[in-house]
């Protein structure tokens, strides 16, 4: 699933 | 890592850098908000909670690191070093910026990729940042005059999330699966912010003269 992307921007 | 995103993260870090320098090398914080100050430690704080859950690569948990480290030592600066605090132009930071932190606080329980404690939090982090700023802009417009470094790190701090901007639309095109509602809409609302700033900082560009904002 995409929320699983982990949040790569700062 | 495209380039847009890159030159955001370095104007960001440039801003800090800027701010750094105007209170090391005049003990003085005058024109900054304190207010503004401690949202973005705060920020920093609750956004990168995934250092302790997700690795991404050196230069993003350095980053972090840097973020996190520098906004706090420029609140402690502020408040506690005997000299920059009797700069603080306190009376001029009374923007009501709990507020600020209560709505974000709410939207963030209502409006979440998923409803976890890191993710209300992440949530949470992204709306304040978005207003941050706003303690901040208000200061230089009661103070109206604003120092050259002051105006710079503003500067600076707008064209991060300008060059952000860039990034999501490059993003948009070259990574399909790139759909962070969230941060983008937040993002919008945030330079948005910055644009009266700019509109007089680029006046005062022009005609070579200092940086004045209108009562």
């Amino acid at each position: 699933a995409k929320e699983d992307v982990p949040k790569d921007e700062l | 890592m495209n380039i847009f995103r890159f030159l955001g993260d370095m104007t960001h870090l440039i801003s800090i850098l800027i701010l750094l320098l105007k209170i090391y090398a005049t003990k003085s914080c005058s024109g900054i908000s304190l207010k503004t100050q401690e949202l973005y430690a705060l920020v920093f704080l609750t956004r990168y909670l995934d250092l302790f859950t997700d690795f991404i690569s050196v230069y993003n948990t350095v980053m972090k690191l840097v973020f996190i480290a520098s906004s706090l030592a420029i609140v402690w600066c502020m408040r506690n070093h005997p000299l920059v605090r009797r700069s603080y132009d306190k009376q001029l930071d009374t923007f009501r910026h709990y507020f600020l932190l209560l709505a974000s606080f709410l939207l963030a329980l209502l409006l979440h990729e998923k409803f976890a404690f890191q993710e209300v939090l992440w949530a949470f982090s992204i709306y304040l940042e978005a207003v941050a700023i706003l303690p901040q802009l208000v200061l230089l417009q009661r103070s109206g005059n604003v120092d050259n470094l002051t105006g710079q790190y503003v500067f600076f701090l707008g064209a991060y999330r300008a060059l952000y901007i860039f990034n999501w639309i490059y993003r948009y095109f070259i990574d399909p699966h790139f759909t962070r509602w969230i941060a983008c809409v937040s993002g919008l609302v945030q330079t948005a912010l910055y644009a009266d700033f700019f509109y007089y900082y680029f006046i005062s560009w022009k005609n070579n003269a200092k940086l004045q904002l209108p009562a």
